[in-house]
C-alpha cells in the first residue's frame, strides 16, 4: 500500500516522470452531451443537458481518482471526503483544458460547446465568464496536458475537506503529486523555475469558481425545474 | 456517510487500480 516511489526515467529519449505517466494513461476520454434533438432550445434544456453530462462525468472521474497513485491507499472514508470536496473543481478543470484551443467558448463536451449567447440563454453567463478567466490564465501559460493531469490530481488531494481521518496520509499524497509537478517542471521547463508555483497559484481561482458553480446548481436544484441524476444530487448535497 | 450511497458504491466497486 506504499505510495509509489517518485522517480524519473527515460523512455525513447524523452525524460518522463513516473507519476505523470501514470496520470496521463489514467486520463479519461471526453464523453458526449447528446442534447435531445426533439426538445426545443431553452434554459431548462441547456441545464438538463449539463446536469446529465455532469452526472456521467462524475462516474468517470470517480473511476479516474482510483488510478491516482496513492489515492486507493487512503481509507474509503477519506477517498469519499476528498471527492465530496473536490468534484466540481475536477469537472471544471476538465472543461477548461478542453477549451484551451478555442476563443471565448467552453467545451463542456465535443458536441456541446457554449458561446456567450448560449451561456446567456442558459443563465450561465457569469459562471461561464468565471470559467473563461481560468481558460485565459492557462492559455497565457501554455498549459500542457502533463501539467493538467497533475494539477487535477493535486486539486483533488488538496480539496481541504473538514472530514479527513488520516491527514498524514492525505499530506503524503499531496507531497507525491506536488513532487511530480516540480520534477516535471525542472526537467521540461528549466527556463522557468517558478512554473510549478505559478500553476499551483491558479488553484485558488479554480476553488472560487467551483464554489460559484456549486452554489448556482444548488439554487437550480431548489427551483426544481431541472431534472438531476442521483450522483450529481448526492454530491451537491455534500456541499 | 449514509447519505452518500452512490459515491460509496462507486468507490467500493473498484477493483484495485489497473496495473498501468
Amino acid at each position: 500500500n506504499a505510495l509509489p516511489q517518485k522517480k524519473t526515467f527515460s523512455v525513447g529519449g524523452v525524460v518522463e516522470n513516473k507519476v505523470v505517466s501514470l496520470l496521463l494513461v489514467a486520463e479519461p476520454e471526453g464523453i458526449f452531451a447528446m442534447p435531445d434533438p426533439t426538445v426545443p432550445e431553452s434554459d431548462i434544456k441547456a441545464l438538463t443537458t449539463l446536469c446529465d453530462l455532469a452526472d456521467r462525468e462524475l462516474v468517470v472521474n470517480i473511476g479516474w481518482a482510483k488510478h491516482i497513485p496513492g489515492f486507493p491507499s487512503l481509507s474509503l472514508a477519506d477517498q469519499m471526503s476528498l471527492l465530496q470536496s473536490g468534484w466540481m473543481e475536477i469537472l471544471i478543470l476538465r472543461v477548461v483544458f478542453r477549451s484551451l484551443a478555442l476563443e471565448d467558448k467552453l467545451v463542456y463536451a465535443e458536441d456541446y460547446i457554449m458561446d456567450e449567447e448560449q451561456s446567456k440563454l442558459a443563465g450561465l453567463l457569469d459562471l461561464n465568464n468565471a470559467i473563461l478567466q481560468l481558460v485565459k490564465k492557462y492559455k497565457t501559460m501554455g498549459l500542457e496536458k502533463e501539467e493538467f493531469v497533475v494539477l487535477k490530481a493535486i486539486a483533488l488531494a488538496n480539496s481541504d475537506s473538514m472530514q479527513i481521518e488520516d491527514s498524514e496520509a492525505v499530506q503524503r499524497l499531496q507531497d507525491v503529486l506536488h513532487g511530480a509537478l516540480q520534477d516535471y517542471e525542472a526537467t521540461n521547463h528549466p527556463e522557468d523555475p517558478r512554473r510549478a508555483g505559478k500553476l499551483i497559484m491558479t488553484l485558488p481561482l479554480l476553488r472560487q469558481t467551483a464554489a460559484r458553480a456549486v452554489q448556482h446548481f444548488c439554487s437550480i436544484k431548489q427551483d426544481g425545474r431541472v431534472p438531476m441524476h442521483k450522483l450529481f444530487l448526492e454530491l451537491l448535497e455534500a456541499k | 456517510k449514509e447519505k452518500h450511497k452512490i459515491l460509496h458504491q462507486l468507490l467500493q466497486n473498484s477493483t484495485s487500480p489497473v496495473d498501468l
